[in-house]
């Protein structure tokens, strides 16, 4: 398996630190409404390197922190980490583990790691290009957004065979 | 560029058919090309005719028919040219019983090249995992999140 | 109960009359994708005056017509009448029970009936202004269209009020 | 007219806070005017803070929250001005069983002034009709409708 998992700390609704692992091909998520579900994918959107806010169900990068409760303190900073397994050295990296970190603070700005050092976006957005994951728009397919390939104007729909090319 | 499009395009094309055939357990789609010169501008254009009815606009198909007709075009994508995962969050919302087996057991085939993350409600697909993740709002209104066993998924998780 | 009764006849997949009667408060449709069920509420938006297609998930007055399968011819006509129990004279005309016709043929022709007496669309929508059911958005929420409210812009959002005003 | 649409406005709004806190057993929402000297044209605002959570924007919602702030906004145009019947399409496709439990409770409320037409895949919603119809595609591709009694809708008919 080469995804092998995420890492959430202070991220929409993951206040604590949650650590989710991927040994599976099929693993389920399961809970009651808004517990927190569509924010793991939301999650993974955000580390690939989303950059569209209302994608991710949001207006600007503060929306990604966790904004407190009536028992909780807000956070100051959200962290996403993906972990893929590299043994097979599929990534063009030395490492068998790789980490791709990205955080955000309450000022707007946001960090890139690769395995823990700090790295340009422009670095971080050319890996990230390899793994395949990026810019392919049915990688996630969000909550009522199914039918998207139904209803999008066929020239829009040509934009995702070009992805696949 | 316009040659791996146009190759990549026959590839899902074929697999379009093919999964949509599947899923419905019967009927028949394809993908058109507007423009065969000028193909990715001219835009691909979907056609579908289910079991036992004729051959009709998209616009007419029900909630759960388009879903499963998307689905289609999602697995013949990821078929042709797999991604390391994919996630689908309640794609499955308004697919009925022996829909959602059909799906699951297609999922299952493409499982064994990408690696699925079920976002879901539903009983039937649940069953489908090999790990189970309960995702609730704990008291001070964070996320918790508890690894489940299959008999562990009462109505707290699911539908 | 002022809803009594559906009949439908060549109406998208009811090939064969069907007759639905309302009894009870609350009555619940149930079945396989694809079965009609959607295409019920469609019959009653239709009869009820609907002249966007779009609401209709149909392009033209034909979509409106079983179109025929392997194993049954289509048909040539689409006819749906809605029965109001009105007893209670809640509605401006002396019949206790009134029958609100509509049909639609292949040449893209409709006709408007009320108790079975062929009436100008004008007399049809007259009537229908008095049962407080057209132009009434929120009678009827469509598959897909429960979060409608949310998502249009708040001056579209007074119209449903001037409605229920 | 603008002293109607204001009375009408009013009434909706109180009924709107009412029917969303029982619907989410907490936490409160309201409606608000963008511009009271000009209420139609300016609009009308939704703010929703849920049970134990901070204000926020309608965007981050979930897609169960948002059917479910929906469903509270619909239940009190109906409270308020009430229409013979109401036909309500798979409203419930996104809601988890303890939200479908709350909206079936609010809407028998409601159905003592306006008869409801549910159409759904739920069995919990189901179990609140008083008459039920399995409608199925026939062999001839042709719909056909019959009655249910509770304990005869099993699987071929909901999930
Ligand atoms: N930055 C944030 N801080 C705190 N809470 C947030 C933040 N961003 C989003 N939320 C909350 O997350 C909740 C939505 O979570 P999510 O969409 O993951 O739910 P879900 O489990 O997918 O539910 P459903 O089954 O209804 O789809 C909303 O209640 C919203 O208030
Ligand atoms: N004029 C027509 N003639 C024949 N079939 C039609 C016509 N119009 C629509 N249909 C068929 O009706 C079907 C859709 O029915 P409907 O939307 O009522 O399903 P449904 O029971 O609501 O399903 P779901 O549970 O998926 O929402 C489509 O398969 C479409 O082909
Ligand atoms: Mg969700
Ligand atoms: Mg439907």
């Amino acid at each position: 398996t080469k995804f092998a998992g995420l890492d959430l700390q202070g991220y929409k609704t993951f206040a604590k630190e949650t650590n989710l692992v991927f040994p599976a091909q099929i693993t389920a998520i399961v809970g009651p409404n808004g517990s927190g579900k569509s924010n793991v994918a939301d999650a993974i959107r955000w580390v690939l390197g989303e950059q569209s806010y209302s994608l991710l169900r949001a207006k600007k990068t503060e929306d990604m922190i966790y904004s407190g409760s009536d028992s909780r303190a807000r956070a100051g900073m959200a962290a996403v980490s993906i972990k893929f397994n590299n043994v097979s050295k599929w990534l063009p990296i030395d490492y068998s583990e790789v980490v791709l970190t990205r955080r955000a603070y309450r000022d707007g700005k946001n960090e890139y790691l690769i395995n823990n050092q700090r790295v340009r976006l422009k670095d971080f957005s050319e890996l990230l290009g390899r793994t395949g994951l990026s810019d392919r728009t049915y990688t996630i397919i969000g909550q009522g957004l199914v039918d998207t390939a139904l209803s999008i104007r066929p020239d829009e729909r040509s934009k995702l065979f070009e992805e696949a090319a | 560029m316009k040659k791996d499009f146009l190759e990549t395009y026959k590839a899902v094309s074929t697999e379009f058919s093919r999964m949509f055939t599947r899923l419905f357990n019967g009927g028949s789609a394809r993908l058109m090309l507007n423009d065969e010169d000028s193909p990715i501008d001219g835009g691909i254009e979907i056609e579908a005719r289910l079991p036992g009815k004729r051959e009709q606009g998209l616009v007419l198909l029900s909630g759960g028919e388009r879903s499963l007709t998307a689905v289609a075009l999602v697995f013949a994508l990821l078929k042709v040219s797999p991604t390391p995962f994919c996630v689908l969050d309640e794609v499955d919302a308004m697919l009925d019983e022996s829909n959602v087996g059909r799906f699951i057991e297609l999922l299952k085939d493409l499982s064994s090249e990408t690696q699925f993350v079920l976002i879901t409600h539903n009983r039937n697909t649940v069953s489908a995992a090999d790990v189970i993740y309960g995702v609730t709002m704990g008291k001070d209104s964070a996320s918790q999140v508890i690894s489940l066993r299959l008999d562990e998924v009462d109505e707290d998780f699911i539908n």
